[in-house]
C-alpha cells in the first residue's frame, strides 16, 4: 500500500513542479510524510519573486494559481475525457487570468474537453469558442457570443 | 471520448435546451443569475457529481421551479460509435436511461467509468471553491493520491 | 428578551429591504421565527426579473448582492465609524459591481470610513480615491493611482 | 472618529508605511500577492478582529519573515482631539499601546469601544467570505441581530 501511494505522489509530485513552473515562473514541491494509514501530502509553493513562505500565508490569487496548477497535475498522472470550471478565476489579476488560460490550454491540448464559466476577458479570450447565457424571467436560454463584442 | 450534445429538459432554470458542444475550450459566459453554474451542473449531475456541487439539499430541487420531471442527456462519441446517457429525477427519486431505456444506477455509473467519465474532485471545480484544493490539511490531501494509486 | 430582539430585527428588516430593493429593484424580506432561545432568522430574496426561489438556489453574484445589502442593513441600524471590504465584488459582473458602489456609498454618506479591495474597474471608479499596493521581493509598498491609468 | 494614519513595523509583507487615510471611500487596488489584504488585515488587527480573517494559525505569523517584532499604530482623529491606539507582536505574544504607552489589552479595547470600533463581522468582509453572511443557518443568523439589539 505504502508502495503505490509513494509511486502516484512521486508522479503527481513531478507534474505538481513542472507545470507551476512552467505556468507561473515560481517553483513548487510535494512530497509524503508519515505512513499509512498516518501519512500526509505536503505542500510548498513559492510564487515567483517571493521568498518560501507557509501554504497559509499565500494570497488569494496565489492559493488560486497553486490549486489550478494542482488540478493539471493530477490530470497528467489520470486524464479525465471532461473538465468544468466555474470562476475559478474570481481572484485572478490579469497576468495570473492569463496563467489560468495556459492551464486550460495543457488539458485541451491532451484531448480533454474544457468547459470554462468565466466573467473575464482575458480568460475567455483564450476559448476556441463562447457561449452567451441569458435569463429572462427565470427562463435561462444559450446564445452563440462574438468575443469582439464581449464588454471589458 | 467527446460529449457531442447537452440535452436539458427542466433542470433548474433551463426548461429545455438542446447544446451541441465541440471537443477544445469552451468559455460560457452571461451575467449575474443568467444560468452559467446551472449549466455546469446539469453535465455534472449526469457524470455523477453529488452535494455540494449541485447547491441543492433535495434532489427535488433540481427540477424547474412548477415541473415534476427534470432529465438531462449526454450524446457521447466513442471510438466505438455514440452512446447517450441520462439522468433524471421524478418528483424527488432519481432515475438513468443508456439509449433512452431506464436502466439502474450502478449500470449507468459503470458505463461511464469504462468511458473514463469519474466524479472526482478536480474534474469539476464548482463556484467559490478552487482555494479550498490548497487549504485542505496534509492529512485530507492524501485522498486526492488515494484516487489516483 | 423576546421584545429587544423583535424590535432590533423589525427595524432590521425595514432597511433590509429598503436597501436591497433600491440598490437592486428586487425585493426582500427577513422575519424571525420561533422564540428565544430557538428563535431563527429567516431571510428570501427576489432578484429583479425572476420568481421568489429558495436562498440556496440564489447565484454566487445574487447571494453577494444580498449579503452586501444585509451589511448595509445592520449598518444603518447600527453604524460602524469604518468598514473593510476584501474583494467582495469577486462574482459580480458589471452591473452588480455599480450596485456595490451604491452600497458603499450609503456606508460613506452616513460619515464612515470605507476601504475597499477590489480589482474591478466598475467598483473602483466609485472611490474618492486609490491606493495602489505592489510587490518588490516580498516587502509591499503603496503609491496613489489615477484611475485613468487603471487597466481595464 | 476617523483613522487619519495607518503606521506599520513589520506587519506581514509590510516593513514600514506610515499611510495617510481619509474619510469616505478609498480604493485598494494592485496585483495578485502585492499585498492588498495584508494590508486590510493589520488595520483589523489593530480593531480587535480574530481568527479566520487574520489568516494565520499563530500570532507569531503576522510578524514579517525574519523580524522579532511587529507593530501597528492607529491615529484616529474624534471630537475631543486625537488618540492613538497600537497593537503588536513581541514573539509570540501581543502587547497594546494608548498614547505610546504600554496598556492591558482591556483598557484598548475600552477605548476602541468608546470610539465605536466593534470587531463585528459585518464590518470586516474578508476575501473570499462575502456569501457566508447569506449561507449561515437561520438560527446562527440571529447572532447577527443579538449584536445589534
Ligand atoms: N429549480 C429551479 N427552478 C428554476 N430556477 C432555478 C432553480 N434553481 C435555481 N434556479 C435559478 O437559477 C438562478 C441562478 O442561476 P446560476 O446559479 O446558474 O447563475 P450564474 O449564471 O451562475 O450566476 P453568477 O454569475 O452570479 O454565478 C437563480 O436566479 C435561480 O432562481
Ligand atoms: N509574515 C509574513 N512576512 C512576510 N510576508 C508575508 C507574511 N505573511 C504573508 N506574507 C506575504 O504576503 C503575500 C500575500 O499578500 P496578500 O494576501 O495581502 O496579497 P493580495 O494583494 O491580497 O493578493 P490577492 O489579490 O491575490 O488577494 C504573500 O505572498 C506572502 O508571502
Ligand atoms: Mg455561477
Ligand atoms: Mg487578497
Amino acid at each position: 500500500r505504502d508502495g503505490a501511494l509513494a509511486d502516484a505522489v512521486g508522479r503527481l509530485a513531478e507534474a505538481f513542479s513542472k507545470i507551476y513552473g512552467e505556468v507561473s515562473g515560481g517553483s513548487a514541491r510535494m512530497w509524503l510524510s508519515g505512513s499509512w494509514p498516518d501519512a500526509a501530502l505536503e505542500i510548498e509553493v513559492i510564487p515567483p519573486g517571493k521568498p518560501p513562505t507557509r501554504l497559509e500565508s499565500l494570497s488569494g490569487g496565489e492559493k488560486s494559481v497553486a490549486a489550478l496548477a494542482l488540478v493539471a497535475a493530477v490530470a497528467a498522472v489520470r486524464p479525465s475525457p471532461i473538465y468544468l470550471f466555474d470562476e475559478a478565476d474570481a481572484m485572478l489579476d490579469a497576468e495570473n487570468c492569463r496563467r489560468f488560460a495556459k492551464i486550460l490550454r495543457i488539458l485541451a491540448y491532451s484531448g480533454s474537453q474544457v468547459l470554462v464559466v468565466s466573467l473575464k476577458r482575458e480568460t475567455l479570450s483564450e476559448a476556441d469558442r463562447i457561449l452567451g447565457v441569458t435569463d429572462s424571467g427565470g427562463r435561462s436560454r444559450v446564445v452563440g457570443v462574438d468575443l469582439s463584442r464581449y464588454p471589458g | 471520448p467527446t460529449i457531442r450534445e447537452v440535452r436539458i429538459r427542466n433542470f433548474k432554470s433551463f426548461r429545455s435546451l438542446n447544446l451541441p458542444l465541440l471537443p477544445g475550450i469552451t468559455g460560457i459566459t452571461g451575467p449575474n443569475g443568467s444560468g452559467k453554474s446551472n449549466l455546469l451542473e446539469s453535465i455534472a449531475f449526469v457524470l455523477g457529481h453529488r452535494g455540494r456541487g449541485l447547491r441543492a439539499a433535495r434532489l427535488g430541487n433540481l427540477v424547474s421551479r412548477g415541473a415534476r420531471r427534470a432529465e438531462v442527456t449526454l450524446k457521447i462519441a466513442t471510438r466505438s460509435g455514440e452512446r447517450t446517457v441520462s439522468r433524471g429525477i421524478r418528483g424527488s427519486t432519481g432515475f438513468y436511461r443508456i439509449g433512452g431505456r431506464i436502466v439502474p444506477r450502478y449500470r449507468a455509473e459503470l458505463l461511464l467509468r469504462e468511458l473514463g467519465y469519474r466524479a472526482d474532485w478536480y474534474t469539476y471545480v464548482a463556484q467559490g471553491t478552487v482555494t479550498r484544493l490548497v487549504e485542505m490539511s496534509p492529512r485530507e490531501r492524501v485522498g486526492i493520491v488515494e484516487e489516483i494509486s
